[in-house]
C-alpha cells in the first residue's frame, strides 16, 4: 500500500526514526536516551496524527510483528522496542550500529 | 462528589491500591514489583471502565494534583507513580510502608 511504501522510504531515509506516543514514558525514555548519546532520531507522533495513527501502526505491525510503541529503526533494520535498544545500549552493541549508519 | 467519595473510600480500605491502565508498560512495572514483593494491591483499569475510566482520573487529579497512570496509593496515602514507587523500594523505604499498612 501507499502507506507501507512511505514507511519503508521513512526508515531508509533517516538513519534513526521512532515511531512515538507522546503520553507514553517508555517512548519518552527511549527518546531521552537517544538525546543522551547526542543522536537526533526522527520521532513520529503517532498520536498526532489523527486517523493516520492507527493506520501506521497497522502497517509497523505488518512490517515489523510489533503494535506497541516505541518501535525504533536504526540504518533502516527494525530494532525493536524501549527495551530492546536500552539493552542493546547496555552490551555496547547500539553506539557500533548508530556509527554504522551515519547517526552519530 | 459520590465518586470522589467511593475513591476515598477505595483507598482506605485497601492496603495497597493501584489505579492503572492494561497496555501502559509503567503500570505493568509496578504491577509487577508489587507481586514480586508478594503483596496483592487492588488494580483499577481505568481503560476498561469505559466512561468512567476518564471520569476516575479527574477525581485522581483533584485528589493527587496526578493526571498519569500509575496511580499508587498505601495505607491510604498517595504514593505517586512508578518512579516514585521504585525509587522508594531502592531507598529500603516501601516494605517498611508495606508492612505497616498490613499488605504483607
Ligand atoms: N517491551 C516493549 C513494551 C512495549 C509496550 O507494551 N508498549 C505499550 C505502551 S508502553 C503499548 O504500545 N501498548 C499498546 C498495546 O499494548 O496495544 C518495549 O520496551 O517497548
Ligand atoms: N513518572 C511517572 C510518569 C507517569 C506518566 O507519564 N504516565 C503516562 C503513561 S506511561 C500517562 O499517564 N500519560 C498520560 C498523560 O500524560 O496524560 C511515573 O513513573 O508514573
Ligand atoms: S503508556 Fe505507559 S509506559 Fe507507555
Amino acid at each position: 500500500s501507499r502507506l507501507e511504501e512511505s514507511v519503508k522510504t521513512t526508515i531508509t531515509q533517516n538513519p534513526v526514526v521512532v515511531y512515538s506516543k507522546t503520553w507514553c514514558s517508555y517512548s519518552f525514555e527511549v527518546k531521552a536516551l537517544f538525546k543522551r548519546l547526542g543522536v537526533q532520531p526522527l520521532v513520529i507522533e503517532l498520536d498526532e496524527l489523527g486517523p493516520q495513527g492507527p493506520q501506521l501502526q497497522k502497517v509497523l505491525e505488518r512490517l515489523t510483528g510489533q503494535h506497541t510503541v516505541p518501535n525504533v529503526f536504526i540504518g533502516g533494520k527494525h530494532i525493536g522496542g524501549c527495551t530492546d535498544t536500552v539493552k542493546l545500549y547496555r552490551k555496547g552493541e547500539l553506539e557500533p550500529m548508530l556509527s554504522e549508519a551515519n547517526a552519530k
